[in-house]
């Protein structure tokens, strides 16, 4: 069978669907500096599977505010200078507004992945520390 | 302040895939 790691290589999600990956991964954000883009985007499909779970509203409001402060709030964190103001404007007015839908945090996941896809998982690829570990 | 790590950080974790 194939190794996880050369799996890895595969696509960005072979390498997000794999504990060992995420780890990895996850210390080489951390060295970028950027590993809140990781748990943003871990964040985002969490709360979206949260509709399916047994949560109540008020738990969920608590959540979105939560990912909204920690993440988009601050305009000079990593994952807010990612996402478009837009994105960000949408997500405040649904914070604010307690709209509060699993799908609210979608557009801005799919711009944290795409950056992932064009910018730090190749770099990933290419860098000393998955070199190591193949 | 920690409760609310806890409730962000059980969220990421509910996403991550289960040891295989």
């Amino acid at each position: 069978p194939t190794p996880p790691y050369l799996k890895w290589a595969e696509s960005l999600h072979s390498l997000l669907d794999d504990q060992d990956g995420i780890l990895l991964f996850r210390t080489f954000l951390k060295q970028e500096e950027c590993a809140d883009m990781l748990d943003f985007w871990f964040a985002c499909s969490g709360f979206r599977k949260l509709e399916a779970g047994e949560v109540t509203e008020e738990k969920k409001v608590k959540l979105a505010k939560l990912i909204y402060k920690k993440y988009i709030l601050d305009n000079n964190g990593i994952v807010s200078r990612q996402i478009k103001p837009a994105t960000k404007s949408f997500i405040r007015d649904c914070v604010m507004k307690l709209h509060i839908d699993p799908a609210m945090f979608d557009q801005a996941q799919t711009e944290i992945q795409t950056m992932m896809e064009e910018n730090t998982y190749p770099l990933f690829l290419k860098s000393d520390l998955y070199l190591e570990y193949t | 302040i920690d409760s609310e790590d806890d409730l962000l950080q059980e969220c990421i974790s509910s996403a991550m895939p289960k040891k295989k």
